[in-house]
């Protein structure tokens, strides 16, 4: 049975794509067959792998209108072994669409179970938000990634993701937990990240990953060419920190 | 009458309120008074600004719920001339709970009508989200300032903000304009960045601001100690970028 883990931090900007696209693509690579699920009606994960979202096609927001199978939803990638279930700009509207629903919140959960069986890992690329949406990647996750900026407001979203978290635990998914913290776009040349990254590592403790992401141009290029780091640069620093990350998450999280 | 503009755009972590803060206290130290309001459950505007998010005190969910007059929650900061309307957690519950109410887009509207006469302008700090709190701030508004990093996901996002500008002008506020588009953390080095810019530049002509905001350690230091780039290191390129903008929306927009 697939590990599910959920990309997500409600803070914009903070690599939740980045990370999602590179660590599927890279554990792709280490030859678990990996699903990724683009839960952003921005639907940037989607984009990044070459799947662009102009285009009428069968995606997540059909699956959780229960209008479509997962089955049906799943599309190839440019990576063997990464199979990507798209998004696209209709689910923006599912907040208010599912509000009189039952179960609203375990639509996703729902959704994903038959694909259990299929993969090692499911990961699941969350909107900047606290809704429904998000939600709903909570309820279905087995674990949860953060990836955090170590810089001033990372630190202030921290108590709000925590809060957010023993919420889901306390109502829907008592068995979820923090798979790991992640520094992402890491500048350990300035006083204020080396300051805010002691600061996190006191807070969780075990639970950062001992990698970091260092800042990496390569990382920002290789979405406009629709390709994970590992295919448009294997030799950059960006493309080495997700493959080595994609280890540390194999040993913490024994995939099926 | 306040011009009142919104820093909107619904990519995570472009430095909406990075430039909503320093915006806000260059007008002011322009000498023209500012209103910031924070539209974001994050409250990074607020806690940016010296006012701690966990302290439990009257705030814009107050006012948008109709249960205190705007006048009541301003709070005043380190800067003269600039004036705070703080936001809290608690905003995230509103998408739901305005879900029934009438007039549920123009709540914010209402709420800032009288506060108009003793401002120049007011600015809008809007959350990574096209949700009912991002569409009260759009139907508030006069004119969007659009802060853009100029990166691959943030030419993805243009398509869906320019069309949610038509929806909210057809629906809601059919004389919002874009006063202007912001290239924000720009790092001139990278041919990405040329490339996304001189694109944005074909796109958005004359909207784009001469000004734009480079990346400059000193604007993410200034929050963590509660004050706005100018009043943490005046002679800093991040500063100096923000008081040389106000000066060019001064001149765009007119203010009372
Ligand atoms: N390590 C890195 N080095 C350089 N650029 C990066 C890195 N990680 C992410 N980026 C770039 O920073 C921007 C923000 O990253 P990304 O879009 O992945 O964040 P996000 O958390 O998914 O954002 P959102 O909150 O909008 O979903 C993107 O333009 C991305 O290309
Ligand atoms: N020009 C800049 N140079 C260096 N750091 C910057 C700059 N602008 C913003 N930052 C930093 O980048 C991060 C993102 O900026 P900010 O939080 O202002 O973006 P945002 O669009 O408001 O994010 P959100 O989508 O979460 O509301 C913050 O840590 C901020 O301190
Ligand atoms: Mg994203
Ligand atoms: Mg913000």
């Amino acid at each position: 049975m697939a590990r599910i883990l959920a990309i997500t931090n409600q803070k914009g900007g903070v690599g939740k794509t980045t990370t999602a696209i590179n660590l599927a693509a890279s554990l792709a690579a280490a030859e678990v067959p990996t699903l990724l699920v683009d839960c952003d009606p921005q639907a940037n994960a989607s984009s990044g792998l070459g799947v662009p979202p102009e285009v009428e096609r069968p995606n997540l927001y059909h699956g959780l209108r229960g209008e479509a199978a997962a089955e049906t939803l799943l599309l190839p990638t440019a990576m063997e072994g990464l199979t990507l279930l798209p998004a696209s700009r209709d689910l923006a509207g599912l907040n208010l669409e599912l509000v009189h629903e039952p179960e609203r919140e375990r639509r996703l959960q729902a959704l994903l179970a038959p694909l259990r069986p299929r993969f090692g890992f499911i990961l699941l690329d969350c909107p900047p938000a606290l809704d429904l949406l998000n939600l709903n990647a909570l309820v279905a996750a087995d674990a949860l990634i953060v990836p955090l900026q170590c810089e001033y407001f990372a630190l202030e979203g921290v108590a709000h993701l925590v809060r957010t978290l023993e919420l889901v635990r306390a109502h829907w998914n008592p068995a979820l937990e923090i798979a790991g913290v992640l520094f992402t776009q890491l500048d350990e040349r300035t006083h204020l990240s080396r300051q805010v990254a002691a600061e996190l590592r006191r807070h969780f403790g075990e639970r950062v990953f001992a990698t970091a992401i260092p800042r990496n141009v390569r990382l920002a290029e290789a979405p406009s060419h629709g390709l994970p780091a590992l295919l448009y640069d294997l030799k950059s620093r960006g493309a080495e920190a997700y493959l080595q990350l994609a280890h540390e998450v194999i040993q913490r999280e024994h995939p099926a």
